[in-house]
């Protein structure tokens, strides 16, 4: 099963909520974690240090062989991704296939694992691309703020493309509200809105905004396991299981 | 004076800043925004109808006539953007000069305003790349947050390429720290990590995280004007007043 978390709206919790349902996962089921955001943010979630690593997703995006890219770190089978991915971007332009070529190399692995999840840039570029056409399903996160709705529309519109023109059978498997302030009159207004245009595909559970988050990036390890008790550790127990349950049903 | 709003991390408060700082110069100056991010936020923040645009920052990009795409809403001057931008990146591949389009066509009409100030998509792709090209100065604004200083030695590795490959002489104007909660001990850390690697750029105001950003942006309002005695908006007269400042000096 492999799922791609995305939306090109930055700063929306992809990365988040990829390294802590990740975590959650990687408890009972065999979890492959992606980064293929030249910011490496997943990355640095998991406290690799990207200077020592041999083999990053910029090779495989050039020369294949994910195999030799896969690294364990804390119990998560993980590929990093460095800043040199940037760099993949004007070497691929133009070449034929390069929107299948993550697809083409989780091909040969996906049976090894339960999940494979990939994280993606901020963009509608040819990584997100590639992780869209690499994908059963797509897990887009949702910050409860004023912009989140137009960009809702634009993603959506990229899966029904990646669908019609690859040939690809992309499902959205749902959307979930991130860094919930539940204080605020415009994050109610937002949801409100977000229920009202995609009631059948919200996660019921909301992740809160949660200090606790920011806490644990700055400690390498995500929020799930630097600090269980934590509103927003809690909330990612909760949409591990919901995401568990929807997988089952489809 | 041609002012480039870059951090290619995500949500860390690029368009804000560029639609509260545009806002405030605007009372006394002559300013031109220039959205070119193509999900089109800063469009979007001044109430602008994008269905209704006949010429935006897509056609400035393919065709020129910038002149053309220049529309006046409350008091500014706005290089309108929206989804059609995403196509350009495809379209301007491998053509000779693409980093140049901007610059050129800003050359033309620059010297109209006191500011032109453009506010860039979350990547260090062609569209950061035409507006770092086009500046005389770069604004980095940068959240607390663990990420922001690994995204700010490669933003920084970015601006000595474009001024090295590309023959251009743009200056780091400042970091500004963006939505910073005083509360957590992360935002601190971070806080004293940037002051530590850049004190000689990082900008004395802070602007807070503040519910009027959020609430401004849903009545289509920059804060400054939605609410001038929220904690935002006065931080951000105060960055503006720092921001001419600083380029009076230069
Ligand atoms: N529930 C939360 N509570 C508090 N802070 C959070 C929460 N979720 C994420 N954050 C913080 O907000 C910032 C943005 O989150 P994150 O990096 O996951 O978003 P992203 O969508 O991956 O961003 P990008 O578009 O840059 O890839 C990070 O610094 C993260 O630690
Ligand atoms: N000082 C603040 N207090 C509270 N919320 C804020 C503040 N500044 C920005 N925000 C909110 O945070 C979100 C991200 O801010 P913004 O869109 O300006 O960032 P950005 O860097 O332009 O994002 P992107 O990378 O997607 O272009 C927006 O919803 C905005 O309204
Ligand atoms: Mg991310
Ligand atoms: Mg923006």
């Amino acid at each position: 099963m492999i799922i791609s978390i995305a939306n090109q709206k930055g700063g929306c919790g992809k990365t988040t909520t990829a390294a802590n349902l990740g975590a959650l996962l990687s408890v009972k089921h065999k979890v492959l974690l992606v980064d293929i955001d030249p910011q490496g943010n997943l990355t640095t979630h998991f406290g690799i240090n990207k200077a020592e690593q041999k083999r990053t997703i910029y090779d495989v995006m050039l020369n294949g062989r994910i195999e030799e890219a896969i690294i364990r770190k804390d119990g998560i089978d993980i590929v990093p991704s460095t800043i040199d991915l940037a760099g993949a971007e004007v070497e691929l332009t133009g070449k034929i296939g390069r929107e299948y070529i993550l697809n083409n190399e989780l091909k040969r692995i996906a049976r090894k694992y339960d999940y494979v999840i990939i994280d993606t840039p901020p963009s509608l570029g040819i990584f997100t691309i590639n992780s869209l056409v690499a994908s059963d399903y797509v897990l887009i996160p949702v910050q409860a703020e004023f912009f989140a709705l137009e960009g809702l529309t634009q993603l959506m519109r990229v899966v029904e493309l990646v669908n019609s023109r690859l040939s690809r059978n992309l499902k959205l498997l749902g959307m979930v509200i991130t860094m919930f302030n539940s204080r605020t009159r415009s994050s109610n207004e937002v949801l409100e809105d977000v229920r009202k245009h995609y009631s059948k595909s919200l996660f019921k559970t909301v992740i809160p905004r949660n200090v606790t988050v920011t806490d644990s990036t700055m400690a390498g390890s995500p929020a799930v396991r630097y600090n269980k008790t934590a509103s927003a550790s809690r909330a990612y127990v909760k949409l591990a299981s919901e995401f568990e349950k929807k997988l089952k049903v489809k």
